[in-house]
């Protein structure tokens, strides 16, 4: 019966012991949805993301939602007094949050965050950046790798030539977002080791 | 959120999202 669900996507990590196991995640799921409808319109506005097929649409967002969130969201985690926001407004230090049970997933955030903040993007280039993080042509499921594969070279050629027009003289920020990509696919696994945890207790 | 069983029902937010469900639309 853990007590805690220590995910800046919810409210608080705060959870009712009144409540059933049904109740938490219908709770957590009434504060994350929204999260991940701005994640799906935001996928809409990718240029040539809608010519994909339905069945590709749905999973690439399946798979990328989380990876997306964690882009999106990367303010919550304040790397100098080492906080996180949770979406209910209120800041809980890593080491409460560690008290509650949060393990090596919070300190990979943490470490993620800090150095995709520390790059500088402004809001069009991290709008690209996480385009081309949705848009995976090596996403399980999709039927139509080609399609998917030609958009994914599309963005990542427009964010080179945006980040190479933005920073002339920082060559190395466009290698050192693509490598973010391995980097939130292990956030995405770890947290889906969490999430399975968390069903299963 | 990988979600593969569907546990957070994520698929079903992510579909009707996509479709755009009309009646949760404000007018």
């Amino acid at each position: 019966n853990r007590m805690h669900l220590v995910c800046p996507m919810n409210t608080s990590p705060h959870v009712d012991p009144q409540k059933s196991g049904h109740e938490v995640w219908e709770e957590f799921s009434h504060s994350f949805t929204p999260a991940v409808r701005e994640v799906v319109e935001f996928a809409k506005k990718i240029p040539g993301f809608r010519d994909l097929t339905q069945h590709d649409q749905v999973s690439l967002l399946k798979a990328g939602t989380f990876e997306v969130l964690v882009v999106r969201f990367a303010s919550l985690f304040d790397v100098t007094d080492r906080t996180v926001t949770f979406l209910g407004g209120k800041k809980y230090s890593v080491d409460t949050l560690r008290a509650m049970g949060a393990g090596d997933l919070l300190n990979s955030m943490f470490d993620f965050s800090e150095k995709l903040i520390n790059l500088g993007l402004c809001e069009e280039e991290m709008s690209l950046f996480t385009a081309v993080v949705l848009v995976s042509a090596d996403r399980s499921g999709i039927e139509n790798v080609n399609s998917v594969e030609a958009l994914q070279e599309t963005l990542i050629r427009a964010l080179r030539s945006l980040i190479t027009k933005n920073h002339p003289n920082e060559s190395a920020i466009f290698t050192k977002l693509l490598l973010k990509l391995p980097d939130l696919r292990s956030l995405n696994n770890m947290h889906s080791e969490e999430l399975l945890a968390f069903k299963v207790h | 959120f990988s979600d593969p069983a569907n546990n957070l029902g994520l698929e079903d937010i992510i579909r009707k999202a996509l479709m755009g469900n009309l009646e949760e639309r404000p007018e």
